[in-house]
């Protein structure tokens, strides 16, 4: 058998490192989260700074879920029914979500089906 | 994702992984993009966990999910998570926790358990081997010795595989993208042999983490679904990320 050669394949980079150039988009913010706090104050500060950003990417999963299901059923069930999931959860994550969804102003049930995207993607 | 684990000849190891993520999730015909991924990018954060004021381990995270994906406990070990595609996918594990059944972990809790309380890189190895899970996963494993360093390949109730580092043997790297190692890669998604070849090149040797991020670089390792480049040293939990564009000539996957 004879492999057509990946059409997007490239010789091995060298010399990439520091990164700059068109593959660096840039670097990344640096927060402490205190587990001496409450598990539902934990996350405030990072959620002050990025609940703009993370609005955006859970509209953006919500507008694709809408094009598949326009009736909006499935969002409407995420927001009112999802959030009583949070209760199954084990502490201290449970109460982790309810502060995230607190501070960032962001429906829990949305902020748990973020959090459960890897199990409901390994399909 | 791919997920590399290399050890040089003094025994230092290094850990490193790019972070696809966003596939099917709308095409961005203006920006030739993912969009989730593009969205993603403002949000990726490096977090240091402490206790008492003390750093109790390091991360890099999407601000809002609260498990881990990448992470590394100081002088202990180094974790990366892989995701693995299965017909028992995870959709099973959460109708089965619906059901009652809950004696199974959350992917993404496992990982931040291990990275909080676990003692050692055996301890680590142990829980993420052996701990009842809701989907299936490869978790990427590197410590501060010699040898320390495996890919467990995971279903939801098994650690089907354990893969270690065995410089004796000439295995002086793991590395991991999205399938399992004894099968061939899917034809349209192969990282693996391309990243393979660009570690061979480098030799143990030369390994570093400048040039595991030269392996990171190389498309079709790096692609439109890369999200950020993580590169971790166990000595200090040493921990750097770096936002990533694959320019056009760029594989969407």
């Amino acid at each position: 058998i004879v492999w057509a050669p990946d059409p997007y394949g490239e010789e091995c980079r060298s010399k990439t490192y520091p990164p700059s150039g068109p593959t660096f988009k840039g670097n990344v913010p640096t927060y402490v989260i205190n587990l001496d706090l409450p598990p539902s104050k934990r996350w405030d500060n990072l959620m002050h700074d990025k609940k703009t950003e993370l609005k955006t990417v859970v509209q953006n999963i919500k507008d694709i879920v809408n094009t598949f299901f326009p009736s909006g059923k499935v969002v409407d069930i995420v927001d009112n029914k999802i959030a009583h999931l949070t209760a199954t959860l084990p502490y201290p994550f449970n109460e982790e979500l309810q502060g995230i969804a607190n501070s960032s102003g962001i429906p829990l049930g949305e902020i748990v089906i973020f959090n459960i995207f890897y199990e409901i993607f390994t399909v | 994702c791919t997920s590399i684990v290399a050890e040089d000849k003094t025994g230092k190891l290094y850990h490193a992984r790019n972070l696809d993520f966003g596939l099917f999730l709308g095409w961005d015909v203006k920006n030739n993009s993912w969009t989730i991924t593009r969205e993603l990018k403002p949000i990726v954060v490096n977090l240091d966990f402490q206790r008492n004021n003390k750093t109790v381990f390091r991360s890099t995270n999407f601000a809002g999910y609260i498990g881990m994906v990448s992470g590394v406990k100081p002088d202990l070990f180094t974790l990366t998570m892989n995701e693995r595609f299965s017909l028992d996918g995870g959709y099973i594990g959460i109708f089965e926790w619906f059901l009652g059944r809950r004696d199974g972990m959350w992917m993404g809790f496992l990982t931040r358990t291990v990275l909080e309380n676990a003692t050692s890189y055996q301890d680590a190895k142990d829980k993420l081997a052996k701990t009842r899970l809701l989907a299936p996963a490869y978790f990427i494993l590197g410590g501060k010795n010699s040898g320390e360093g495996c890919v467990i390949t995971r279903s939801r109730t098994a650690a089907l595989d354990i893969w270690d580092l065995d410089t004796k043997k000439g295995t002086w790297y793991v590395l991991e993208t999205n399938y399992d190692r004894w099968k061939p890669p899917l034809v349209l998604d192969n990282r693996r042999t391309p990243a393979m070849k660009c570690l061979n090149q480098t030799t143990q040797e030369n390994v570093s983490l400048p040039t595991i991020y030269d392996v990171l670089s190389t498309k079709p390792v790096l692609n439109k679904l890369t999200v950020c480049t993580t590169l971790m040293e166990v000595s200090n939990g040493h921990t750097e990320t770096y936002l990533r564009e694959c320019p056009d000539p760029c594989s969407p996957w």
